[in-house]
């Protein structure tokens, strides 16, 4: 639930891109050509990403102005090639939770 | 009166160590610091790029506070005077000490890893660092090539050595100076394997049998991966013997015979790794330091090996960010040993066969950012105080909180039904 997902320590990473394509600056993109950035939040259970707009200039992420999900089930799933973001009432939670 | 700290960081390392169960690799001088240390099974890194997570975790702030996610800017001038790790000790009358990669070189670290501010003395960087990205590398046709997979006879290389070889020496050397001079210190060290090009003494070949290395267990590109989510892991395709297979881009993939060399000469790299750290560890016997000094050993970020059809790091997928953690702390994660006795012996990998088991071992979710407080708390300092958000203006808190209170918790999901 919500709430034994809050009281799990988690860890925060984060990965910026310029464009929700790979292309050849994908890996390491300069401060000014990133567009996106993928926030991801796990614990022990799940790891959870959105990839949201990012505006260099002034270093804000725009979470309303979601680009992509990813959601995996490290029980079931401990490899995360399963992303179950889009299509069970998970990703919607997760989605209200933010 | 604080114990010494010796903090190991080393370069792409993710934690295929057998004292992280993996059963293919030879780590014995790593497992055995591990048996003698509480080591974290999920750490992660907040970034996996170089620069950006060495600054994060040795200011103690998330990237989003350091504002650095390439390598093009330093804290100090772009985002704040934000105190490091490293300058804390200094300020508490610790010598502080860096040798090799510790922070990224370059714009990054002010072109001086941070320089006075952070280091008592100016770092040391091997000689032969400017040679990584070299022709080196012999191939079939007994050319020299810039490559990816880079075994190599270390007498042929420039001036006959590596620079993680040089490195371990330079360590050795001021454990010497700082014994003499009863002085509290904290030494970094930071190795360069095995973060590409995967060049190494060759003979670490003859550990890892090209015949006994799988492929990744998932080495397609998820279905319902994002296209966004994906990296195109460019770096690699430019060395010359990856440009030679003319890759497809962006999605591959790699010969599959080609996948093995690459996982093959990555564990032979982890392995001439592990040797490095024994000889380090062993002089800290030598010594007679051993039993005050507290011994971290880190990576900055882990590395893809196949994983979802990618390589390198560059993603938020947990091979790309967990990383190994442990600390070793006399008389906390083990009892002191007798005065004269040794408690990290050198093990060779190429006759050591016993995977020791760790002293402790927490499953906590924890993050790199914590090392900061963590350390400041092993070493009786004030911890850092919780920054407050934002804290773009504020030059010396933590966005970490310290480690030290799961060393003993007991393990289960307390605050979820235990």
């Amino acid at each position: 639930t919500a709430r034994c997902f809050y009281e799990e320590p988690a860890a925060l990473s984060q990965y910026p891109r310029p464009a929700d394509t790979p292309q050849w600056n994908s890996d390491k993109p300069k401060l000014k050509d990133i567009r996106i950035m993928g926030y991801s939040m796990r614990t022990i259970d799940y790891r959870y990403t959105v990839w949201v707009q990012f505006n260099p200039k002034n270093f804000t992420a725009n979470f309303e102005d979601v680009h992509a999900g990813e959601l995996y089930v490290m029980e079931t799933d401990p490899n995360q090639d399963y992303n179950i973001y889009n299509n069970t009432s998970h990703g919607w939670l997760f989605k209200k939770v933010l | 009166d604080g114990m010494n700290i010796l903090f190991i960081v080393v370069d792409d390392l993710r934690p295929v160590l057998g004292c992280y169960g993996d059963k293919l690799v030879k780590s014995p001088n790593i497992d055995q610091l591990a048996s003698r240390s509480v080591v974290f099974s999920n750490a992660y890194a907040q970034q996996a790029l170089c620069a950006p997570s060495r600054v994060s975790f040795l200011t103690g702030r998330r990237p989003d506070t350091t504002r650095l996610y390439d390598f093009y800017s330093y804290w100090r001038v772009h985002a704040g005077n934000y105190s490091t790790m490293p300058q804390y000790f200094k300020e508490n009358g610790y010598v502080t000490l860096s040798v090799g990669k510790v922070f990224h070189p370059g714009v990054s670290s002010n072109h001086s890893d941070d320089y006075p501010y952070s280091w008592s003395i100016p770092p040391f960087h091997p000689s032969t660092e400017k040679y990584e990205n070299d022709k080196t590398c012999r191939g079939k046709d007994g050319k020299l090539y810039a490559n990816l997979v880079c075994p190599v006879d270390v007498t042929e290389m420039p001036k006959g050595t590596l620079p993680d070889i040089q490195s371990t020496a330079e360590a050795i050397r001021l454990l010497n100076v700082m014994k003499d001079k009863k002085q509290k210190f904290f030494l970094a060290v930071g190795y360069h394997k095995p973060h590409i090009p995967l060049r190494y003494p060759q003979e670490f070949l003859k550990l890892y049998p090209l015949e006994n290395i799988p492929l990744a267990p998932d080495p397609w590109v998820p279905e319902k991966l994002p296209s966004v989510a994906y990296n195109p892991w460019t770096d690699i395709r430019r060395r010359d013997d990856v440009e030679a297979l003319n890759v497809s881009f962006p999605y591959g993939p790699l010969p599959e015979e080609f996948q093995r060399q690459i996982r093959q000469s990555y564990y032979a790299a982890v392995s001439y790794l592990d040797v490095q750290v024994g000889l380090l560890l062993s002089a800290l016997d030598n010594v007679g330091l051993s039993n005050n000094t507290m011994v971290v050993f880190t990576a900055d970020h882990g590395w893809s090996l196949g994983e979802h059809g990618e390589w390198a790091k560059y993603s938020n997928f947990d091979v790309a960010t967990r990383v190994p953690l442990m600390f070793y702390v006399p008389g906390m994660t083990t009892p002191s040993a007798s005065q004269g006795m040794r408690v990290f012996p050198y093990l060779d990998p190429f006759s050591h066969n016993v995977n020791s088991v760790p002293q402790g071992q927490s499953k906590k979710v924890v993050e790199l950012v914590s090392l900061f407080p963590t350390l400041a708390e092993l070493a009786g300092l004030q911890v850092p105080p919780a920054c407050p958000e934002p804290s773009l203006h504020v030059g010396l808190c933590t966005e970490g909180t310290s480690l030290v209170r799961y060393f003993s918790a007991s393990e289960g999901k307390e605050g979820c039904g235990g």
